[in-house]
């Protein structure tokens, strides 16, 4: 089975992105295959990955498109399979585009819209041969966002061990908690990973502790996130994880021996070791 | 006459809110009145300012209360001058709350939508009152940034050195054209903020000279970003300025020596200078 990850926090620029790139790369190039989901408007690892989101060499379709394909109709199974593109061996990618952004006030009305995403996966038949499919999430807790809770049954949080950063887990776990119980029983909280990580700060200590004090005091509770838990390892800050985008390269192809390559392998190698134990 | 001046970029974790808490903080140290307003839902701006925005010590009122305030009832004119908070001797924040993310979606077919926050402020007695008055947006192109660039004349990007920002800018400067063109022919982008800058780094002096490129190649354009200039010198990276927020202080009261406070206080005194040769 498929393991569905979604990825999110709604305070921008923590390493969403970087994160579903890099462990995609590493699990791919580990022989395990591979989807990602790019849900983001603004189509970062579309470009992360060395896709031309927009313009003359842009991909035919989307997920936009397979967002708003009317799920009455025949063509709602053929959708998802054709949108699927393969940016390296063993690893495919459901590209984004601009009119993604349009999506939240195009489906305000429409039934079932929180679960489009759900119902295209289970149709594609590309889909159900993952051994894991990673869910790219847009700074906010939109529609998009939700869309991605609905659709897969764990989210991992990326996150800085900065203090604006903390405050938004609160709210973030609301909305967890919300699809938990209206639209996705199934869904879990594995863990935060700790991205651009300066391990000599303070602040970077002091957040640790909060974070991991607050997770442990939710153990007994009946929550989604009863279960979460600090990844170990952090993913420290490296220039060169910043530098990999601007080639279309994950960071394993553009230097597979700095820090960043090594930190996301591990991460790579822990979810990898954490499912072949189910 | 009050500088209105909205801080906006899609891309998330950018420093915009760090840079309108402390250029705020700074220009009021320096004797001007200054306003702010939080259009994020995540209230980033509002607790970095020390203010909790929701529960029990949460503001009355918030921007939502404006936003949402049927333009036609009298009440009209006096929501906007109730919610303003003192935040510091010459600085008056109008705070954020979470219900603000529901703003898109519940004005989504309300004639002058994108007008809300110009025309509260025309009618706000405190507004007309600012030296400056400065707009923090979430990180997205919809209804809440396309608002701040109806009631702002000026527009500043504050932005990362890094490939995957860079990106953002060409759609960035679509919708500020799009705002000039259709609802706000005042409107005109001053400049863009270099933030978290790290000047050893390759990537840095790529992406600086890229934009220098492009907006000398636009200067005999008739478009809004015609005189855009990257501000000198940049907002270099210091933990202290991420550590400011989780006391609820700008940096200049968390620690005024630090580079950090020189930074942003360089910039305000640019800011306050370009405006007194007006
Ligand atoms: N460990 C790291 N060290 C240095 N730079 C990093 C690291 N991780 C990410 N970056 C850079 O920081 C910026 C933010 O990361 P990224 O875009 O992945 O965050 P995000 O959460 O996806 O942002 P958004 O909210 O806009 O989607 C990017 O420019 C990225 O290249
Ligand atoms: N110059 C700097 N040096 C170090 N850290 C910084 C700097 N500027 C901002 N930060 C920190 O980086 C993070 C992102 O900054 P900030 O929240 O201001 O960005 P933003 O663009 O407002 O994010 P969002 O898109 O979520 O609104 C915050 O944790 C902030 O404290
Ligand atoms: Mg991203
Ligand atoms: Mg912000």
């Amino acid at each position: 089975m498929t393991r569905t990850i979604a990825f999110l926090n709604q305070k921008g620029g923590v390493g969403k992105t970087t994160t579903v790139a890099n462990v995609a790369a590493a699990m791919a190039a580990a022989g395990r295959s591979v989807g990602v989901i790019d849900l983001d408007p603004q189509a970062h690892l579309t470009l992360h990955l060395g896709i031309e989101p927009d313009g003359n060499n842009a991909p035919e379709q989307s997920v936009y498109d397979v967002l708003t394909e009317q799920p009455s109709s025949d063509g709602f199974a053929t959708v998802a399979d054709s949108t699927w593109i393969e940016a390296a061996p063993n690893l495919m990618v459901m590209p984004s585009e601009v009119d993604l952004a349009a999506v939240e006030v195009e489906l305000a009305d429409q039934p079932g819209r929180t679960r489009r995403l759900a119902d295209a996966l289970r149709h594609s038949e590309i889909a159900q041969c993952f051994d894991f499919l990673l869910l790219d999430c847009p700074p906010s807790l939109g529609l998009l966002t939700v869309n991605a809770l609905a659709a897969a049954r764990e989210v991992i949080v990326p996150m800085q061990a900065h203090f604006l950063a903390l405050q938004g887990v609160a709210r973030l776990l609301k909305t967890v908690g919300m699809v938990f119980e209206q639209v996705n029983p199934k869904l879990q909280v594995t863990g935060v990973v700790l991205c651009m990580f300066e391990g000599q700060t303070r602040l970077a200590a002091e957040v640790v502790e909060n974070l991991e004090t607050f997770f442990a005091g939710e153990r007994e509770k009946e929550v989604p996130w009863r279960n979460c838990r600090v990844f170990k390892p952090p993913i420290r800050r490296n220039i060169k994880l910043a530098e990999a985008p601007s080639f279309g390269q994950s960071i394993l192809e553009y230097d597979a021996s700095c820090p960043g390559a090594q930190d996301y392998t591990d991460l790579a190698q822990t979810l990898m070791r954490q499912w072949d134990k189910f």
